[in-house]
């Protein structure tokens, strides 16, 4: 099973968006996937028009010792989402009470690679949505994935937000074996403005090849798709927004365009 | 001193765009205003061209016992940005460290409240930015505000997450002496497209009078602003983005438009 995570620290850059996206592709091209939602907002979870608050097994129940109340085993946590072949770990609003209960508490870090692990024969790509916030969700999800997807709005202020990720990556990344391969993604980018394609230069002559060659459109079907509750390479492959996403996994799948 | 906060657990919706737009317009209009980053990712500090990684003191220092190395002084801590009037609460990544450090430690709900009384007599307003994250922070600014702008961006899935923002002014609420007003502000709203005249549809069937009888339009000039480190109802106070806001904080004043 390969693993991706979907990160960026700066809220609304089109993360959960993402991950839906690449998931409805990958389960869509036959490969079994799981998306699991690390964000307590739980967006992919109401993406899919499942409640982060109601009771059940979540994610939360990973970081429960086994054995006590609410614990949660990884092997029966998936449920099913549209298209076929994709699965969903839900999240729950509770989640956002992890950083404060688990506090310093060491070896935190890998609950999420643990449970990852058990279910590795049953799929073939598990794709981590994560909150906007650096704290131990987000630890979690980079110590479990091999590849990291960083979508990066084409704007001034994003690309100052960028660099800051790149040091908590550098900080997070002396726990790792290896170091971690990241892909930028720039998303949400709009051709008609100047502002736009001033960001997107920027951004190529700062971070070179770690830059993913094209870039994601703005697309207001993204939009039509969420309201339904599907993904848009589902529902509409040939819109421009599904075909560059279409366009970003055959790259990240032949490893292509990325530093 | 009025304290405003402007939250909201999704990510991307334009907090930090209203904080600044709204306060420059005081500033511009004669009140001595302060803006409040509370957000680890440090997006209102950026916007001035200050650097949230950078050494000195900080929203951090506030959560650091008096006397203890690294504490701040509130009255201390405030740096002049433009336009003339305005002054910031600088972020630091640090505080993406609070939730952990501080833990179930109790009555670190109130030290935002503290610091702010301690400069009440300097300023006119104080505008609080909250992170994208249900954490100390924001439940810090929740205690500290005499009134809640919620901008909610007008499509479909950000009509879910406001549920669950309600159930969590709900629960904060219950530890406040007098509920806490708050108006729901309509933002990046497409007037092109069919899904976002939908999603304000629902958002004033769902939520009547709560909702800001205005609208905040995606307008392309905030992107240049924010390049520019300047709000944009100083640079371009006749822009579309300018005028929406200037209605907004007249609505506010004159507490039109909320329940
Ligand atoms: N390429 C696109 N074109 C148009 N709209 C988009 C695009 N990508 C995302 N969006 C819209 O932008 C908004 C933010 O996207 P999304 O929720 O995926 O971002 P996020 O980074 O996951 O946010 P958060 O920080 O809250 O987790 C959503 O309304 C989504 O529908
Ligand atoms: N009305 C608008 N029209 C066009 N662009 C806008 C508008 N409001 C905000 N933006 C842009 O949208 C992006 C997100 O806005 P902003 O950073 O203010 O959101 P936020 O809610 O503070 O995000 P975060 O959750 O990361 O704190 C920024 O690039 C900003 O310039
Ligand atoms: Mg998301
Ligand atoms: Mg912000």
């Amino acid at each position: 099973m390969r693993v991706w995570a979907v990160a960026n620290q700066k809220g609304g850059v089109g993360k959960t968006t993402t991950a839906v996206s690449l998931g409805a592709l990958l389960a869509r091209a036959g490969c079994r996937t799981l998306l699991v939602d690390l964000d307590p907002h739980g967006s992919l979870t109401a993406y899919f028009g499942r409640d982060p608050e109601a009771a059940g097994a979540s994610v939360y129940g990973l970081f429960v010792p086994p054995g006590e109340q609410g614990a949660a085993d990884p092997r029966g946590l998936a449920v099913p989402v549209a298209p076929e072949g994709l699965a969903l770990w839900r999240a729950s609003t509770a989640m956002a009470t992890l950083d404060r209960q688990l506090g310093a508490r060491e070896g935190m870090g890998l609950v999420l690679r643990r449970a990852l692990a058990a279910v590795a024969d049953r799929y073939d790509y598990a794709l981590l949505d994560c909150p906007p916030m650096l704290g131990i969700l987000m630890v979690n999800a980079l110590a479990a994935c091999e590849r990291l997807i960083v979508p990066v709005q084409t704007e001034h202020l994003a690309l100052k937000g960028l660099e800051r990720m790149e040091r908590t990556l550098a900080m997070v990344g002396r726990s790792r074996r290896a170091p971690l391969p990241w892909v930028i993604v720039p998303t949400l980018h709009d051709r008609r403005t100047r502002a736009g394609a001033q960001a997107l230069e920027a951004l190529r002559a700062r971070y070179g090849p770690r830059v993913w060659r094209g870039v994601i459109p703005v697309d207001t079907r993204f939009r039509e798709a969420s309201r339904a509750g599907r993904a848009l390479p589902e529902i509409a492959p040939m819109a421009r927004g599904s075909q560059a996403y279409a366009a970003l996994l055959e790259d990240l799948l032949a490893g292509r365009g990325q530093a």
